[in-house]
């Protein structure tokens, strides 16, 4: 029996770019 | 009497558990904190990666998207801060390149496909993800691998390019090959005072360092074998435009002493097993124009000979190579204006750009053939030093 026969589900991702915007961090250089 | 029985370890399923508020604690000390020369030194290659990989094999394992979401972006977005914050540190570049990958293989390897199963051990099979496919979370991953690729190179430029004139042409090792110097001609000497002045074994001293920065961090080979390419792309690159650019460097025993160089640099190929990673094709257009110096430039068949071994150098490099061409000692000639005509006429059916410099600023496309590892994430132990007490295995 196969273990992972159940399909996934496919998680979208944002771009690069995108993710940037979404940045949960502090920038502790900007004032 | 007491028996010492071994204890048996819990079996572990590969994964470590993490609360949703310890996700910035886990990215701060793992990503953000880490020094590279600090307790990274003695971890085994790649550790970040599988840490990173088993947390979010456990958010995976919980079906928990939003949990999976945050963590690949946290990671994601703390490697972007890491390299803009210490951008021009080799090391820091080549780690978190390193890592970058291998959390990339990662996702493949167990990611359920099949094309990236072929060598997984049945216990890797085990541990594949079971609830997500991450495909276009690798994508990006890629993406960010390029960057950091970028980053590398740049880096690694910086460090390299004043050391290329001065190395390749300018220091000579070859002792009384040159005799005396052309006259007329200024002795050029390079911003560095003299004790700072480069030689080909600075040149050769950066290449062993670059190289086993990356292995200890654990570059894939194919990945180490395309930085290796640009960087001897960018010595060439940097060594002919100089040359082509100073009449002091087109004399016989210039050629003489370049062609040496890049026999040394071949040997450090050889010495790094590198030879089949394209290094040495990207210094054919130097080693031409070396050869250029060196053979006999007056007969039509010295014309027919010279238009067939330079078949790397563009029309405008040999012309402009026989043009600076200047005798150094009584045996030698200047070339002969007839004999460069008849070159010009030779090569006029050639097709080829104009352009007389190489762009030294070219830089190879990158990829990453997939790299499987045979570590079991179960066995994999966590330094106290990562402070990363709060991870649970499971």
């Amino acid at each position: 029996l196969r273990p992972f026969s159940r399909p996934r589900v496919l998680l979208k991702a944002p771009t690069l770019a995108e993710m940037e915007e979404m940045n949960l961090f502090e920038d502790e250089e900007s004032p | 009497r007491p028996v010492n029985i071994p204890r048996r370890e819990k079996d572990f399923q590969g994964m470590l558990e993490y609360k949703k508020e310890d996700e910035l604690k886990l990215v701060k000390n793992l990503i953000l904190e880490l020094k590279p020369r600090g307790v990274a030194v003695s971890m085994i290659p790649g550790l970040p990666a599988y840490i990173l990989f088993m947390c979010l094999r456990h958010a995976d394992y919980l079906n928990d998207d939003q949990k999976v979401r945050a963590l690949l972006t946290s990671v994601i977005n703390s490697i972007k801060k890491i390299l803009k914050k210490r951008g021009d540190d080799f090391e820091t570049v080549s780690f978190w390149l390193a890592n970058t990958c291998r959390f990339l293989h990662c996702l493949k390897q167990y990611s359920g496909d099949e094309q990236f199963m072929k060598f997984n051990s049945s216990k890797q099979n085990e541990h594949c993800l079971s609830n997500f496919d991450l495909t276009e979370y690798r994508q990006v991953l890629s993406d960010l691998a390029i960057q950091i690729y970028q980053q590398l190179i740049k880096c690694m430029e910086n460090i390299l390019q004043p050391m290329i004139v001065s190395g390749m042409l300018e220091h000579e090792t070859i002792q009384g090959v040159s005799g005396v110097k052309p006259t007329g001609l200024r002795k050029r000497t390079s911003s560095v005072a003299d004790e700072g002045t480069f030689t080909l074994d600075s040149i050769i001293r950066q290449l062993n360092s670059f190289h086993s920065i990356m292995c200890n961090h654990g570059n894939d080979p194919e990945l180490i074998k395309q930085v290796v390419k640009q960087q001897f792309y960018i010595i060439g690159a940097v060594t002919l435009n100089n040359l082509l650019l100073r009449k002091d460097m087109c004399s016989w025993s210039k050629g003489m002493q370049i062609r040496y160089n890049v026999s040394q640099l071949e040997e450090w190929l050889r010495e790094k097993n590198l030879m089949v990673c394209g290094a040495k094709e990207t210094l054919e257009p130097l080693i031409q124009a070396a050869q250029l110096l060196q053979v006999k430039k007056k007969t039509d068949e010295d014309a027919e000979a010279i238009c067939s071994m330079c078949n790397s150098m563009s029309t405008a490099q040999i012309v402009k190579v026989l043009n600076l061409y200047t005798p150094v000692n009584a045996f030698e000639e200047r070339v002969s204006v007839t004999f460069i005509r008849t070159i010009q006429n030779r090569l006029r059916d050639r097709k080829e750009s104009p352009q007389l410099l190489l762009d030294t600023k070219v830089i190879y496309p990158v990829t990453f053939p997939f790299n499987p590892s045979s570590l079991a994430l179960d066995t994999i132990q966590i330094p106290n030093s990562l402070n990363l007490a709060f991870l649970t295995r499971v």
